[in-house]
């Protein structure tokens, strides 16, 4: 799990049975301490691989929005709450947005948030701790990311990296300046599970980020992928299909949606033709 | 029944704040670790690792 803290903006992203949204309440009131007000919110999931282990007020999509609606402040009127289906059952979208209508959104940027399953075998071992290793868990997050390549997807990023005991691993990458990536696999079979996400702006070499993000999926070579992207334009959804159908992978269906606050979210899942 | 494993996809959750008399331009970035410790308890993860520049901190969580 991560946490991205900018002057005025808080990005946290966990897994497990995790109580998210309770983070809002605490998180409004610290910045109220600084002079800061909260003027847009965007919560964004997959779905559940063990639904019913999720705890309130995770149980379902419907109740974290009621629970969205109810803590969120009233200035952020502009509300959409939209689940985008695919083709493959379980691999839906789940996106809610509320943002205040007298402060713009910074149209220039984009987010790409990859979800894989059905991870490589050989690769997901990578992830795996030796049993006889006597590594503390960041000395084990580095040789993870040096074993795997996850060093290469960016180069020049700063990585700080962790090792799960006995398997699992999670790491924040910084670069040019102010850009932030992140890696999180839980690599067990029967629920292998990878992510990764990372933030750009229109203005950037498309080929470049055509690049990072076909060097993250072959991490991994996972059967199946969905890629969320958050972004004003067109040009980067379709470079995420460019990106990825030559690795393998056929894509099985396609979603957009405006939301308030946000703009334009396509959701793609992919499978892979080997499967 | 059959014990689930652990679930991997997350929640993401993202604030944007805005301020017409800021405390400082470091704004969240100065919200204390005890304060932020309490924010993550309610969530119910811990910081493990953490890395900065002059632009945001990062911090990795369990889970």
């Amino acid at each position: 799990s991560s946490l991205f803290i900018y002057p005025t903006k808080i990005i946290i992203k966990t897994c497990g049975t995790t109580q998210l949204l309770k983070s809002i309440r605490p998180l409004i009131h610290y910045a109220f301490n600084l002079g800061l007000t909260l003027c847009s919110c965007r919560y964004t999931r997959g779905s559940f691989i063990f639904p019913k282990s999720q705890p309130s007020p995770h149980s379902s999509f419907k109740e974290e929005v009621i629970y969205l609606e109810e803590t969120l402040p009233s200035n952020l009127c502009y509300r959409k709450a939209s689940v985008m289906l695919s083709k493959l059952s379980n691999h839906n979208w789940h996106v809610f947005t509320a943002g205040d209508q007298e402060i713009p959104i910074d149209q220039t940027l984009f987010t790409i948030e990859v979800c894989m399953t059905e991870l490589d075998r050989v690769l997901a071992r990578k992830f795996f701790r030796r049993p006889d290793d006597d590594k503390n868990s960041d000395a084990a997050g580095q040789e993870m990311t040096e074993l795997t390549g996850i060093d290469n997807i960016i180069p020049g990023a700063i990585i700080c990296d962790f090792g799960f005991d006995p398997c699992g691993y999670s790491m924040n990458g910084i670069h040019d300046g102010d850009r932030y990536s992140t890696i999180h696999v839980t690599p067990e079979d029967g629920f292998s599970y990878a992510s990764f996400e990372c933030v750009g702006s229109i203005y950037d070499d498309m080929d470049e980020f055509s690049e990072t993000l076909k060097k993250a999926v072959q991490v991994f070579r996972p059967a199946t992928l969905s890629v969320s992207t958050t972004s004003s334009s067109h040009e980067v959804w379709t470079r995420v299909a460019n990106a990825i159908e030559p690795l393998g992978f056929k894509c099985r269906s396609f979603a957009v949606d405006e939301f308030p606050a946000a703009g334009s979210v396509v959701f793609q899942t992919f499978t892979s033709r080997r499967k | 029944m059959a014990v689930p494993g652990f679930e991997g996809f997350e929640k993401r959750l993202e604030l944007h704040f805005f301020g017409d008399d800021p405390v400082s331009d470091m704004g969240l970035r100065l919200i204390n670790m005890e304060s932020l410790e309490k924010v993550l308890n309610a969530v119910q993860c811990t910081v493990v690792s953490s890395v900065g520049n002059q632009f945001f901190d990062a911090y990795v969580l369990s889970e």
